[in-house]
């Protein structure tokens, strides 16, 4: 394709990525840099600053359409602490894989394919773009949540009990990592549809025209970090090593929520989730 | 395939909220 081209498709992709996504890199940048004026999060670092926050975690959802009302998990006053972090956490997840899903379908010539390599492609690559978006909400002390009126402190979340300490830790690390590419937005956009189009999912029954769409998008993310970063040459090779990265960090957190599922007999799955993490890894 | 990922397919299905 012509640069024209390239250039016309990072716009479609960066546009889609602001219409779905309601916190962004920059959003969350002049948040966890307190440059928004007096609206700070509200710092969750304990149990009864949990208890305070759960307004601010409830009091801003997406639209929630009627066959997914009928799933979501019901509210449990008397439930520990845990189970009541991981239940908040879950569903946020839930719609943040609504989200995506909706920039999945906004990448062109996405809805062509096959149905059922549409859903294989969606249900391996939400997980590795949630990871991935999760980068620039976290600093070195937390990260923030709930559309960034909530910052959850990485002691609080490492002082939860066992296993439940450990699930966001490396993502923590995987953050550190990544927020050091230093990428925008724009950038952000293309490297997400980048990894959704990945033509190695297992299943994928017409493997051509997914890698010819991968191509493209290829194109022009290189394209775009050539102009916009020109002082990084390496930027593009660097970033694609990170797809590495994110397989062996989802596949771990699969795991850990495999495990979950077995020692926590009380603990509730979310079904969309449920469904993604089934026969994953 | 789609049958053991109802909600994704359905959620696929969809016609995007911001698209009408």
């Amino acid at each position: 394709p012509e640069s024209a081209d390239l250039r016309a498709l990072s716009r479609q992709l960066c546009l889609s990525y602001h219409r779905h996504f309601p916190l962004t890199k920059s959003k969350a940048k002049a948040i966890l840099s307190g440059k928004t004026h007096g609206n700070s999060p509200f710092v969750i670092h304990d149990m009864k600053s949990l208890t305070a926050g759960q307004y601010f975690i409830n009091c801003r959802q997406l639209p929630v359409l009627e066959h997914q009302r009928s799933i979501l998990p019901p509210e449990e006053p008397a439930e520990e602490l845990e189970l009541s972090v991981f239940r908040r956490i879950q569903f946020r997840s839930a719609e943040a894989v609504q989200e995506v899903t909706e920039f999945t379908k906004s990448i062109p010539g996405f809805t062509e394919l096959d149905m059922n390599d549409q859903v294989i492609l969606l249900k391996y690559g939400v997980i590795e773009v949630m990871t991935t978006m999760l980068a620039p909400l976290m600093n070195k002390d937390g990260t923030l949540f709930a559309y960034g009126q909530i910052f959850m402190t990485r002691e609080f979340l490492k002082s939860l009990r066992k296993p439940f300490c450990e699930m966001m830790e490396l993502k923590f690390e995987f953050a550190a990592k990544f927020n050091l590419l230093e990428l925008d937005d724009s950038d952000m956009a293309l490297f997400f549809a980048v990894i959704i189009l990945s033509g190695d999912r297992p299943g994928l029954v017409n493997v051509k025209p997914i890698e010819d769409l991968q191509e493209t998008v290829l194109q022009a993310l290189e394209l775009q970090l050539k102009t916009i970063h020109p002082d990084c040459p390496q930027l593009f090779a660097k970033l694609l090593q990170k797809m590495t990265d994110l397989r062996q960090l989802v596949a771990n957190h699969v795991r850990l929520i495999h495990l979950l599922k077995k020692q926590e007999l009380q603990m509730c799955l979310h079904p969309l989730l449920q469904e993604i993490m089934r026969d994953l890894y | 395939l789609t049958e053991r990922h109802k909600i994704l397919h359905r959620l696929l299905q969809d016609s995007s909220p911001a698209e009408g």
